[in-house]
Order: C-alpha cells, then sequence, then structure tokens
C-alpha cells in the first residue's frame, strides 16, 4: 500500500496549482523514493517534471510501485476545501483504483476526507538527457513572473539572449518592442534577491510567452527560479522546492523555418 | 516567422 503524510499539505496543493494550466490528466508516480510526475502538454511543446522526497513528507511508506492518475482539474477542486495550515495525508492501495485523501487540522479539530476515483492514463515518457547547459540563472522568481506577465503586451514571442551584459527579454509587435535587462545582482544581504549568471558562451532563444506565463504559476513554490540555456534546446526553467524537490518545465523553442 | 517546436525533436523516447 502507499501511505503520505505531508504536515505541510499546502506544498502538494501549490505543486497541483503550478501543472494544471498545463496538463488535464497525469499521473503521479509512487516509489520508495519519492513522489515524481512527468509530462507534457497537449501540444508537445511543454514538459513538466516533478519530483517530491520522502524526506518532505512526516510519513511514507509505499510497498511497490504505482501510478495514481488523477484528473487535475478534479483534484484542483479537492484542494480548494483544504485550509492554509493544514496536514495532508494520501493513501491507495496496490490497486490504485482509487485515492483516499485527509486534510486534517489539529486547531480547528477538524478532520476532512476525500475518495477519488483514479484512471488508467497512457502517457507519453520522454528520457530527457542530462545535458550541461552553456547559461544557467539563477533570479527571483517574483522577478521573472513580473516580467514574462509585462512582456505579454508587446507581443506573444519572448526573446531571451543571455550575454555579458547580462539576462535580456524582448518581445516586438504591432506596437513596438520592449526589452527588459537583468543584470547579475549580488549586493542584497538575501541571498534569494540575488540575480546570478554562469554564463560559457552567449545563447539567444525565441519562446511563446504564453507557456512562459504558465510556468510562473509555480511561483508560490519557491523564491528562486533557475533558467537554464544551450543554443538549439528546450530551456528549463527549475523551482526548487526547498531542499526536498522540484518542479521544472522544458519549453521547445521557436526556431526560423 | 519564427516556428514553435516540439519537444520530439529534442528527446527520445526512453
Amino acid at each position: 500500500m502507499f501511505e503520505a503524510r505531508l504536515a505541510n499539505g499546502n506544498i502538494f496543493k501549490m505543486i497541483v496549482e503550478s501543472i494544471r494550466e498545463l496538463v488535464v490528466d497525469v499521473n503521479i508516480d509512487c516509489s520508495t523514493e519519492e513522489l515524481s510526475i512527468q509530462c507534457m502538454d497537449s501540444a508537445h511543446v511543454a514538459l513538466v517534471s516533478m519530483s517530491l522526497s520522502q524526506s518532505a513528507f512526516d510519513h511514507f511508506r509505499c510497498d511497490r510501485s504505482l501510478s495514481l492518475g488523477l484528473n487535475l482539474p478534479n483534484v484542483s477542486k479537492i484542494f480548494k476545501m483544504m485550509g492554509r495550515d493544514d496536514t495532508m495525508v494520501l493513501k491507495a492501495e496496490d490497486s490504485a483504483d482509487k485515492l483516499m485523501l485527509m486534510f486534517e487540522n489539529d486547531k480547528s479539530g477538524t478532520i476532512a476526507d476525500f475518495e477519488l476515483k483514479l484512471m488508467a492514463i497512457e502517457a507519453e515518457q520522454l528520457g530527457v538527457p542530462d545535458t550541461a547547459y552553456k547559461c544557467s540563472i539563477s533570479m527571483p522568481s517574483s522577478e521573472f513572473q513580473r516580467i514574462v506577465r509585462d512582456l505579454q503586451v508587446m507581443g506573444d514571442t519572448c526573446k531571451i539572449s543571455c550575454t555579458k551584459e547580462g539576462l535580456k527579454f524582448s518581445a516586438t509587435g504591432q506596437i513596438g518592442t520592449g526589452n527588459i535587462l537583468m543584470r547579475q545582482n549580488v549586493a542584497s544581504e538575501k541571498e534569494e534577491d540575488h540575480v546570478t549568471i554562469d554564463m560559457e558562451e552567449p545563447v539567444e532563444l525565441n519562446f511563446a510567452l504564453r507557456y512562459l506565463n504558465f510556468f510562473t504559476k509555480a511561483t508560490p513554490l519557491s523564491p528562486t527560479v533557475i533558467l537554464k540555456m544551450s543554443p538549439g534546446l528546450p530551456i528549463v526553467i527549475e523551482y526548487p522546492i526547498e531542499q526536498l524537490g522540484h518542479v521544472k518545465y522544458y519549453l521547445a523553442p521557436k526556431m526560423e523555418e | 516567422p519564427l516556428k514553435q517546436g516540439t519537444l520530439f525533436s529534442f528527446f527520445n523516447k526512453p
């Protein structure tokens, strides 16, 4: 059987929120090590990879690996009923035909429980190679969210270029062009406010702003976001979840025809 | 004009 108890149930709720605009049906894979998700959007343009280590949980038992096939709109409806400070418990039998969810709150003494029917989902898995990227940028996730939101008024495509000058986001449309440049900045005492740029060689790639905006739904999970780019490769946008896991998005670039 | 690529051109099926 599978049983997992997460004191800060809100983390799981935020993970669901970070994915649900990209995919509808998803398998959560449970192993003795972690809960993980790998899924693509229906257009096969973006891929989400989530991992939450068993060490994030107060209690974690997984007798044999299983996949929990979930419909995210339904899961999201259930999580709307979870309080901010609730503990979350997940339970499933090895047959994995239903998932028990419990939201407990010691302070108010409430226990809410839900039984969710699981689905068999045929998921296309992709082998994502471990690549050494030419540019790696760490920046405040709120800043990244603001930039990709603001640039939508200029156009549909965002050119992201990493040079010696810094990291530049550009969008061009009918009304003109907008550029936002982020320079390396490690002046603040708070590490989460730092912008660090590791560049081996300059990279310039074009991406759909619509997708970049979907990814910023993960902002509440992490104060920092890490962008990794190499010429002609999908960008990786990673939101680390403390030391316990991550939500990573891969987005295929737009290329010249 | 730019064309949106898909992930299949970059990643393999395992």
